[in-house]
Order: structure tokens, then C-alpha cells, then sequence
């Protein structure tokens, strides 16, 4: 997190704030209620009250305007920048702008003005921009669901006013997943389109072969409707889909796109109901086999037919000899299966039936 | 200025670049040189920028950087007063 130079802060716990005008694309109580939520963000983690006035001037204003709207800091147009606001203080300190020419929503359909709103009222109370990805005060906007702060902006604002004395159990959200942390364990891993895509958390790492750099990502940043934790996911490159696990339903996405009709539950694979969730999955290209692990097991599926292979479930270990009894993660790469498991990760050669090497997991994120 | 070739050649980009940097990142007017030929103030300012979005610190306008620059995002600047 940062804050401002000499650590603007207000002065007094009891802050007032006053909408000044409102958006035509929301009713004035989506706008109101949306103003008074992302208050509360910020009031709950610290002393921090906000009193609501309807005429005057108060501590925090604001504004709905477009290009230049009277601070000589014009807005844009579409898209770019969003919103800003002034850091605590005199006159326009405080004051809080959004750019009128931005489309504002209560969901994810465009900008979201409940997280906007929340981040623009952090630096209306002295929060600078984080330079963490999961942070609510990280510049770039991004659609989330859930509590919006994470651990890095209640440190923030905390460091500044203190913690809330009266405080009911907030649960923020925990930092970015470092790709380089030793004992890195990924949650999911797939192929798409010749990429592969890593999950971990909130977050997924896209892998170009010709990018040495892993790119990180919010999940839902690019689908707004997968949950923020991924079990498993694997590409069926015949049918160019990619099926992501979550719980007892699976998504699918042709490239980026979802997929209409899902999600499905992951029992109209012939999984038994007593499987709540799938572990890892992968396809196997030679065989037209998809391979779904669950604790120490493993099914299989056979694609063409839609249906499960009989003799299912086997043992892992059975099955894969020098791999260990259960599987975070797998991706299939010319006839080697790579199983992550921890911080630890198996190339097991198909032909073979046996280990070639092990490698830690976060070697493929170029550390 | 020890500054090396910009890899894209793209008149938009730089000009989204100088905007993008002038804005939020204090790179002083006129300081920033020439498409092709870019001042030690620009490419400084780039890896500033590169540092804090965690991007590979190159100085360069490579596509990971420019895409970032392209992203909605807050108008406050990252850096300074």
C-alpha cells in the first residue's frame, strides 16, 4: 500500500459527505446505496463515521461530470480513466469525481460503481495507489465479488486512522499469490489455444510460449461468472474447449468466451454424488481420454462416447508409480503428463509408466 | 541519452505512452525525446512504471506495457503529489 507525501489523513474521525448530483443510468437509490456501501468498506476496518449531508459543503463531495468538469483534470470519453479524487484536506480535498461518460452498473455488466466508488473514497481518505494486484487500491479496475478489501488496504488505511475499536469479523482478501514463493502450489492448470493458463487463488497466470514473463490475472476480471476458486480445468483441443472445475459444477469456455447452457453440474459426467469436488483433470489427445483425480483416485472419461470407462475409480499411486497419492494440478505435453502436487511437480512419461523427473511446481512461472 | 530503440513503432502508442507517463508518472513536457529515439527521462519513467505494475523492467514499450496502458483505471496518478 502507499499513502499520500506527509500522510494526508482527516484530522477528525467524523466525516461528511454529500452527492451532489447523480447518474441517469442508475436509479438515485442504486446510486445512494452503492455510495453508502463502499462508506461502510472503509468505516468498518476503522474509527472512521460518515455523515450524509443533502445541501452545503462537506468533507468528501461528490460528482458525476465528463471532460473538463470545473478542476482542470478533464475526463476522457469512455473507458481510460474512470474516476479520481483528491486526497484529504481543505476545499476540493476530499472531493470525489466520476466520469460521466463511463456506463455505471450494480453488476458486472460494465463499471461496477460500487468498487469504483470504494476505491476513489480510499483516496479521498488518504490512500495512494497499491502496487498489489489484489489490493482494492491497485490503479487498473477490475470487477470482484465478495468483501472488496484485502489485507493489504486494511493495513493501509489502519496504519493511518487505527483499527476499528467497535469492530465486527471483516475477512480481507489475502495478497497475490507470489509465482516465485518456493513452496508455490497451484489449484488448477490447462491448455488453451496453445497457452497455459495456471490457478491459484483469485488469480491465474496466462503462459505464452514466446513470453518468457507469466502474466497474472484476476479471474474475474475476464469471466466475471467463475467463481474466484478453481479445482481443475483441462482443454479438449477437438471440441476447442476448455472445462473448469469448481465445487460440483463445471464451466466451459470456447477460448475466453463462455460457453451458453453451463454451468453443469459435474455429475452429468457419470461422477457418483458423493464426488463433491474433482482435484485435477486432464485430457490425454492419443487416447481421447480425459483423466478426472479426486483424493487418491483417478476416472476416466472417454470424450467421444460422453461416457465414464468401467473400472473406474483406480488408485493414483497404482496407476502412476513414483507419483504421489494425490494431484493439485495436471497438464498433458507431448506424451508427458506433469502432475503438481505441493510445492513439488512429477513428469511422468506415458510410454513408460514412470517418473522422469521431478521439478519444483513454479518452475514453469520463468523462476 | 543511453536510451535504446522503442520496439514499437506505432505512433499511437508512443503518443499513449507520453500521455500515459506525463499523467501518471510526472515525466516532465518535452523531456520525453523522440519516437524512435526516447530521452533517459521516458525510458526511466517506463521502468518506474514497469516496476510498479510488477512487469518485466525493460524501459521499453513492449506489448505487456502498452496493454496495461490501454487498461480502465483510476485517474489519481501512481506517483508524487
Amino acid at each position: 500500500y502507499n499513502h499520500f507525501p506527509r500522510d494526508l489523513k482527516w484530522q477528525t474521525n467524523d466525516v461528511t459527505f454529500r452527492i451532489v448530483n447523480y447518474t441517469p443510468d442508475l436509479e438515485k437509490s442504486d446510486v445512494d446505496r452503492a455510495i453508502r456501501r463502499a462508506l461502510n468498506v472503509w468505516s468498518d476496518v476503522t474509527p472512521l463515521t460518515f455523515k450524509k449531508l443533502h445541501k452545503g459543503i462537506a468533507d468528501i463531495m461528490i460528482s458525476f461530470g465528463s471532460r473538463e468538469h470545473g478542476d482542470h483534470n478533464p475526463f476522457d470519453g469512455p473507458d481510460g480513466l474512470l474516476a479520481h479524487a483528491y486526497p484529504p484536506g481543505e476545499g476540493i480535498g476530499g472531493d470525489t469525481h466520476f466520469d460521466e461518460d463511463e456506463h455505471w452498473s450494480k453488476d458486472s455488466s460494465t463499471y461496477n460503481l460500487f468498487i469504483v466508488a470504494a476505491h476513489e473514497l480510499g483516496h479521498a481518505l488518504g490512500m495512494s495507489h497499491s502496487t498489489e494486484p489484489s489490493a482494492l487500491m491497485y490503479p487498473v479496475y477490475s470487477y470482484s465479488t465478495g468483501y472488496p478489501l484485502s489485507e493489504d488496504d486494511v493495513e493501509g488505511i489502519q496504519a493511518l486512522y487505527g483499527p476499528n475499536p467497535n469492530s465486527r469479523k471483516v475477512k480481507p482478501k489475502p495478497d497475490a499469490p507470489d509465482k516465485c514463493d518456493p513452496m508455490l502450489t497451484f489449484d488448477a492448470a490447462t491448455e488453451l489455444r496453445g497457452e497455459t493458463l495456471v490457478f491459484k487463488d483469485r488469480f491465474y497466470w496466462r503462459l505464452h510460449p514466446q513470453i518468457p514473463e507469466p502474466e497474472q490475472v484476476l479471474i474475474k476480471s475476464t469471466w466475471p461468472s467463475i467463481p474466484n476458486k478453481v479445482d481443475a480445468a483441462y482443454e479438449n483441443p477437438e471440441k476447442d474447449l476448455v472445462i473448469i472445475f469448481s465445487g460440483i459444477k463445471m464451466w466451459a469456455l470456447n477460448g475466453y468466451n463462455l460457453v451458453d447452457g453451463y454451468p453443469k453440474y459435474i455429475h452429468r459426467l457419470g461422477l457418483p454424488k458423493s464426488i463433491r469436488k474433482i482435484d485435477a483433470a486432464v485430457h490425454i489427445g492419443d487416447t481421447g481420454k480425459t483423466l478426472l483425480f479426486t483424493d487418491e483416485e483417478y476416472w476416466s472419461y472417454d470424450e467421444a462416447t460422453g461416457t465414464m470407462d468401467r473400472g473406474y475409480p483406480r488408485s493414483i499411486e497404482k496407476d502412476f508409480p513414483g507419483m504421489n497419492d494425490e494431484v493439485d494440478a495436471a497438464v498433458y505435453h507431448y506424451g508427458f503428463l506433469y502432475f503438481f502436487h505441493e510445492h513439488v511437480q512429477y513428469e511422468y512419461s506415458y510410454n513408460s509408466r514412470k517418473v522422469m523427473r521431478i521439478l519444483r511446481t513454479n518452475s514453469i512461472l520463468n523462476c | 541519452s543511453s536510451a535504446g530503440p522503442v520496439p514499437s513503432e506505432d505512433l499511437d502508442d508512443w503518443l499513449l505512452a507520453e500521455k500515459y507517463l506525463r499523467h501518471f508518472y510526472d515525466l516532465p513536457v518535452g523531456l520525453q525525446g523522440r519516437r524512435g529515439e526516447p530521452s533517459g527521462h521516458f525510458t526511466a519513467k517506463i521502468k518506474e512504471m514497469q516496476r510498479f505494475f510488477k512487469l518485466k523492467v525493460t524501459g521499453n514499450l513492449d506489448e505487456n506495457t502498452l496493454d496495461l496502458m490501454k487498461e480502465p483505471r483510476c485517474g489519481v496518478p501512481d506517483v508524487g503529489e
